[in-house]
Parts: structure tokens; C-alpha cells; sequence
């Protein structure tokens, strides 16, 4: 059987909140090593990997691995019931036809049992080339946030450029043209809305808007966010779960987005 | 004119 523990509840509303409007159905693979859900949207632009190891949780117990098949935005709809400072238990038989959520208050005083039907999920896992990236990026994920609507105000498609001196979001469409520079601070009285660039070469891509709106759902996650880009290949934004600011967290939310390319 | 790629193109599946 599986049964674990995660302290906040929040987090894993997060989450699920985070991915749901991207990825409908996903199969979230519980093994010794925590639980871990990788999905493409229905286009196969976009891909999910959700990553939590079993560190982040009070209590992880897991004889046999096993595959819960979630229908996402049904599980946020339950996820929605807990409170605030509430703690979550998932529990789950090793063939059960359902996934058991448990709330419970700081004090214990008020307990919610719900359980979620899993469902036959038939997804094939993709291998992800383990690659350094040419350019990574640390930003405010507020400020990333502000910046993919303010772009998404003029076109659907953001060219995302990075030199040494800053990183260039830019957009043009019917109405007109725009581009939002950040330039590299190390030196902020915040540390979290710092920016910094760690690149070989300057880099540039293109990618659709529509889909970097959805990533930044998970900002509540985690003040920061990394940008990583590679010339042709597609960008990652990774926010670190269950952490501190750009620490290694207990786990982490990557989204990975194909570029678009000149025909 | 732009195209969008799509992630199978760079993902094979294990």
C-alpha cells in the first residue's frame, strides 16, 4: 500500500492547481523514492514534471510502486476543501479503484475524508535528454508572471533573447509591438527579485504565450523560477517545490515548451 | 512565418 504525509496541504494544492488546466489526466507514479508525474498537454507543445521526493513528506510509505491515474482538475476540486494550515494524507491500496484524502487541522480537531475516484490512464513515459542548458535564467516568478500577460496584451508568440547584459522578452501583433528588458542585478535590497544570467552564448527563441501563461500558475509555488534555453531545443521553467527561494528544494514543477521555428 | 514544434520531435519515449 501507499500512504503519505505532505505537512501543508497548501503545497500540493499548488500544485495540482498549477498543472490542472494544462494537463486534464495524469498518472502519478508513487515508488520508494517519492511521487512523481510527468504528462504532455493534448498538442504534445508542453510537458509537465512534477518531481516530490519522499524528504518533503512527514511520514512516506510505499511496499509496492504504484500508479494512480488522476483526473487533475477533479482532484483540485477536493484539494479546494482543505484548509489552510490543514495537513493532506493520500492512501491508496495496491489495485484500489480509489484515492484516499484525509485533512486534518493543526490541532486535529477537524478531520475531512474524501476519496477520489483513479482512473485507467493509458500514457507513454517520455525519456528527457539530460542536457545543460547554453543559457539559465533566475528571476522573480512575480515578475515572470507580469511579464508573460503584459506581452500576451499585443500577440500570441514572445521571443524570449538573453545576452550577458539582460534578458529580452519581446512581442508583435495587430495592434503594435513591445519588449520588456531585464537587465542582470545582483545587487537588489530584495534578493528574490534579483535577476541572474549564467550563459555561454547569447541565445533566442520564439514560444507561444498561451502556454508560458499557463506555467506561471504555478508562481504561488516559489517566489523564484529558472528559465532555461538552449538554441532549438524547448525551454524549461522550473520552480522549485516544498524550498526556499532558488534552493534545492524537496521537489520541484518543470514545464517544458517546444519552440516555435521559422517555416 | 512561424511554426510551432512539437515536443515528440526532441522527447522519444522510453
Amino acid at each position: 500500500m501507499f500512504e503519505a504525509t505532505l505537512q501543508k496541504a497548501s503545497t500540493l494544492k499548488k500544485v495540482i492547481e498549477a498543472i490542472k488546466d494544462l494537463v486534464t489526466d495524469g498518472n502519478i507514479e508513487v515508488s520508494e523514492t517519492g511521487m512523481n508525474l510527468q504528462a504532455m498537454d493534448s498538442s504534445h507543445v508542453s510537458l509537465v514534471s512534477l518531481v516530490l521526493h519522499t524528504d518533503m513528506f512527514e511520514h512516506f510509505r510505499c511496499d509496492r510502486n504504484v500508479t494512480l491515474g488522476i483526473n487533475l482538475p477533479n482532484f483540485a476540486k477536493i484539494l479546494k476543501c482543505s484548509g489552510n494550515d490543514d495537513s493532506v494524507t493520500l492512501k491508496a491500496q495496491d489495485d484500489g479503484e480509489n484515492l484516499a484524502i484525509v485533512f486534518e487541522s493543526e490541532g486535529q480537531e477537524r478531520v475531512s475524508e474524501f476519496e477520489l475516484k483513479l482512473m485507467d490512464i493509458d500514457a507513454e513515459s517520455l525519456g528527457i535528454p539530460d542536457q545543460d542548458y547554453n543559457t539559465n535564467v533566475k528571476m522573480s516568478s512575480a515578475e515572470f508572471q507580469r511579464i508573460v500577460r503584459d506581452m500576451t496584451v499585443l500577440g500570441d508568440t514572445c521571443s524570449i533573447g538573453c545576452t550577458k547584459e539582460g534578458v529580452k522578452f519581446s512581442v508583435s501583433g495587430d495592434l503594435g509591438q513591445g519588449n520588456i528588458t531585464l537587465r542582470q542585478t545582483n545587487s537588489v535590497d530584495k534578493e528574490e527579485e534579483a535577476v541572474t544570467i549564467e550563459m555561454d552564448e547569447p541565445v533566442e527563441l520564439n514560444f507561444a504565450l498561451r502556454y508560458l501563461g499557463f506555467f506561471t500558475k504555478a508562481s504561488p509555488l516559489c517566489p523564484r523560477v529558472t528559465i532555461s534555453m538552449s538554441p532549438d531545443v524547448p525551454i524549461v521553467v522550473a520552480y522549485n517545490v516544498g524550498g526556499e527561494k532558488d534552493t534545492e528544494g524537496a521537489g520541484s514543477l518543470s514545464f517544458y515548451l517546444a519552440p516555435k521555428i521559422d517555416e | 512565418k512561424q511554426k510551432q514544434k512539437s515536443l515528440d520531435s526532441f522527447f522519444k519515449p522510453k
